[in-house]
């Protein structure tokens, strides 16, 4: 009991240092257990490195930054536990341009293992997708949904 | 595996018969403010068993009912069907596409039903333990939470490593 | 004390109904007292209801939708009350590109009273902006202020 | 009243002495993702007297004073000025501009000066005190927190509304 949870740990622990490096182009990342020899309770703390920034508390770091670290968790437990699907409901708003990209690239990587479905009008994740849904409200209160041609999307994204 | 169709009626602000159509890779959902893209969150997560109506957005289960507008009068049941391709037998199950069906009607009354048959909330639950879909874990990130993993506590990052493992 | 209170929610809540207009292009908006005969104590509530729908829980309304009552809300203080500057950081985040118009354009009305440092990365709210400053860190971990023209802030916006 | 002017060095991420004019009307900050736009933010909260070192999204106050980065070393004081035009009179003092300014060092020693002439930290507080300006009321709204206002209690609106009184 406690084994498997040092081993998914550990796991998490080397992909989130990874998909950390990718985001953000550098820096370093760690989930580091508060107290190693109660592994049947310990909690877990994160310890971030922009980088060439100093490591500082989490509670430091930029909007942009947070969300992009979280990111890296999520993604981090879904390349040692995939699961079939996932669904993101615009995590990325927060991400500039540069950021979003990253973003974007990841998750094409991560696509050839996870269907994702992804709600966002951001320019960068737009343009990974495969499949384009639109919503609409033409009759007010009553969704409808819409295919969606490339040049309404241009227009959409922001 | 991975997500076919689904299938929203009655539910939220999908007041008519509406299917999403998915394949392997990345869906992408657009839409105007308040248009309904977060309620077809909202409509995955239902009908993967979901029972907390604040994860819902709401204050009582009737709530995800279409409620009417200035020019519709409200329903009396919302239903949602979801449907999975089986085909690598990823579900213990003998069918190549697993259908999972919620009703929800405004006296309070609920069916489920798993491939048109009847069944109960905690088969569709049983269905899915154990797959780290839906629910539980991490394989749905609704708007403005994604920041929520590293605002709790230690002791609940520890949980969500728990699951993963 | 219980008269100025009265008095203030009274001005709150009118300008409060109007500028929700303004930032949805109808619907309607109202603050109600929870317990009107104990104005030294009550709490106080707020009704919406977006153009077309019927009025829903706070709650129900889209990330959008909540954002855009938010900011209704606090425009109509800063009207009843105003404030000779005020900060915001990044509070249309979550709009699309038709509610960030309306909203810089509700800013730019409200400039002639109020100076307002916004801290934003959309096109609409660029667009209203008098003056521009932008932040670097081209040296990693130190941040530096620069003069922007036009060109970069187009390739800025989201 | 307008802001004219904010000096910033050795707070957060402005290792460097930063100045910031100001104009009448909107002005516009841009930058990429942790490039040191909402600490310009908190050095304004700062300035005008915050004490809540985690409305500065800090642990302890040391935490405002730059902490150093890969290539540089960290400083022993953090310091704002913010200048505001009072041609209008709206402050209670003799002068057509006025300079807030206020200094923390590593030892945790405090300055604060208004004109340059030294005060107490409560002088600060009195200065804007029943102007409905900075760190009480809605002035100053952070990344993130627009939502607030929606989500806090009916109690705690009420107080909004007796701010705005
Ligand atoms: N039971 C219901 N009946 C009718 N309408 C409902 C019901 N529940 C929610 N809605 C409406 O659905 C809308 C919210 O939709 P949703 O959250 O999916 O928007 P969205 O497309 O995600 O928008 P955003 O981009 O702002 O996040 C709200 O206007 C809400 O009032
Ligand atoms: N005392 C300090 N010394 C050095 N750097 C600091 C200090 N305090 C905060 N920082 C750094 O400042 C950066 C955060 O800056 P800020 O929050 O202003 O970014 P931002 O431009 O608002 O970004 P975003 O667009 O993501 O919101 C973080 O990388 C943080 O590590
Ligand atoms: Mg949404
Ligand atoms: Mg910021």
């Amino acid at each position: 009991m406690a084994r498997k949870f040092k081993e998914t740990y550990v796991q998490v622990n080397q992909a989130f240092r990874e998909v950390f490096v990718q985001l953000f182009g550098g820096g370093r990342a760690e989930l580091v257990l508060c107290e190693p020899d109660y592994l049947l309770e310990t909690g877990v703390e994160i310890i971030v490195q922009p980088p060439g920034k100093k490591t500082q508390n989490l509670s430091l770091l930029s909007g942009g930054e947070r969300a992009l670290t979280a990111i890296a968790l999520l993604m981090a437990m879904l390349k040692v536990r995939p699961s079939p699907f996932c669904v993101l409901d615009e995590i990325e708003s927060n991400l500039d341009e540069a950021n979003v990209q990253r973003f974007a690239d990841l998750l094409s990587d991560f696509a050839k293992e996870t269907q994702f479905i992804v709600i966002s009008h951001r320019k960068g994740t737009m343009e990974a997708a495969h499949v384009l849904y639109g919503v609409t409200m033409e009759e007010t209160g009553v969704s409808r949904l819409v295919s969606v041609k490339l040049e309404d999307v241009e227009k959409e994204a922001s | 595996m991975y997500l076919k169709k689904l299938e929203v009626q009655g539910f939220k602000s999908f007041a008519d018969k509406t299917k999403l159509e998915f394949k392997p890779g990345i869906i992408l959902v657009v839409g105007p403010n308040g248009s309904g893209k977060s309620n077809i969150t909202d409509a995955i997560r239902w009908v993967l068993g979901e029972q907390s109506i604040k994860s819902l957005r709401g204050d009582k289960m009737e709530d995800v009912i279409f409620a009417g507008s200035e020019q519709r009068r409200s329903l009396g049941m919302a239903e949602v069907s979801l449907t999975v391709d089986n085909s690598s037998g990823f579900f213990p199950l003998e069918y190549n596409e697993i259908t999972v069906t919620r009703r929800l009607y405004r006296s309070g009354e609920s069916d489920y039903l798993i491939n048109r048959v009847p069944c109960r909330l905690r088969d569709i639950h049983e269905l899915f333990m154990d797959t780290g879909i839906g629910r539980e874990g991490f394989s749905i990130i609704g708007q403005g939470k994604v920041d929520e993993v590293l605002s709790v506590k230690p002791e609940a990052r520890r949980s969500l490593l728990e699951e993963a493992a």
